[in-house]
């Protein structure tokens, strides 16, 4: 069970509060808007109400004990943001994730003393173009340099057999990792005689080379 | 070589736009402020000031000729986001992405014609959440909302024992992806009759509950 502090508490921070929470850990969260402070009161225990550039505030905290802090502030409130992040740094936090909007931005916080900078709207403009350009393979994610993890929809191939037929592995030396069909549950790991259906949604991770041989099977 | 409408030119959407530029591909944006044009002028070669809620204007545009729309107008303008996804369905639009602060506004969103809706910031912040919980463990990745990779050393109960004997897939439904021992080269996927060692680094992938009844073995 740790401590998280989380200060701003917008859609971004609220949702970071919430999912510790949910995770069973203390949470405690600072917004200087009442709006805000109301809005997650009921799914986050602490909440206060105050301005996280408060010196006072910030060492009556304790801010050592926490295994993160987390800034939330959006950039309307940058400046905010970047004092937040050097009060942190100085009274003892362990580990600063602060969000910025642009990377100019993003540098001021690492020299204040963040030790991650999150892009929230543009890591998420990324993945959602990535996502449209390569519309039979959803989403592609490296694991380490000759390793990745392809999120595709059952190539033609696959479909009407199952694992034990298809034999994977030894074929084309990529592991199924998970099925998901018509929107359901993601299936992890896959039932052995499970057969597969035109649109299912799988994720394959191997050699780099044995998925684009995969992929290739299409054509 | 695809094109696309992107509307709303925020953080999100001018990202949304400048990757599929990137990419290759054409990208027509729309925003109705100036200085939103201005800043992405450089990087999006069709870019048009407008309100994207006039009629005249998005029948100008050809609506069916694009691969998607893509609407990233913010919260605060919420009613023109539902409006322009409204009015981009009646045009036949192809594929509709809208961008919502809410569940509840998502929920109009799909009403009125959107076919995937996205909570940039509330999903960042889940993403954030889950990679600050799971610290003590080398490396956390998430593949999709339920699925998560995991890097870490080898729980006491593997050690000394094969995959074979371990039969982790039905176990724990867990999928081991590759074995790393002493910094050696990483091998994936690992030997089946590969025996365990203290140190050893694995990478495995499933669901999120699956992987954590993995964790709490060690306790
Ligand atoms: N000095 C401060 N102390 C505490 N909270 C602050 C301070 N300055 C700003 N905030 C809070 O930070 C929160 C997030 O800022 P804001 O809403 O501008 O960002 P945003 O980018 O729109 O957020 P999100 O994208 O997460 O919804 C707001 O709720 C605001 O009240
Ligand atoms: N009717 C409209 N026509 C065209 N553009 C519009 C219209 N209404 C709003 N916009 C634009 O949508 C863009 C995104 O909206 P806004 O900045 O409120 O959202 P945001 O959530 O802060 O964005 P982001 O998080 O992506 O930075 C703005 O640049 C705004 O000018």
């Amino acid at each position: 069970k740790k401590q998280f502090l989380v200060i701003g508490l917008g859609r971004f921070g609220a949702s970071v509060a919430r999912t510790l929470t949910q995770n069973g850990h203390n949470v405690i969260g600072l917004d200087s808007a009442e709006e805000r402070i109301q809005r997650v009161s009921e799914e986050i225990a602490d909440v206060m109400k105050c301005d996280a550039t408060d010196t006072d505030i910030l060492s009556s905290l304790g801010i050592q004990d926490f295994e993160a802090c987390i800034v939330c502030i959006g950039e309307k409130y940058i400046q905010n943001s970047i004092l937040v992040t050097l009060l942190l740094k100085e009274n003892g936090a362990k580990k600063i994730i602060a969000k910025a909007g642009t990377k100019t931005q993003g540098k001021v916080l690492y020299k204040v003393g963040a030790d991650m900078v999150i892009y929230p709207e543009k890591d998420m403009g990324e993945r959602v173009a990535r996502s449209l350009i390569s519309s039979n393979i959803i989403d592609f994610l490296e694991v380490s340099p000759e390793i990745s993890i392809l999120e595709m929809r059952a190539p033609r191939m696959m479909i009407g057999k199952d694992l034990i037929e298809l034999n994977l592995r030894h074929k084309y030396g990529v592991t199924i990792i998970s099925v998901q069909s018509d929107n359901q549950k993601i299936i992890s790991p896959p039932p052995l005689d499970y057969k597969f259906r035109k649109d299912d949604v799988i994720t394959l991770i191997g050699e780099n080379k044995a998925l684009k041989r995969l992929r290739f099977t299409e054509d």
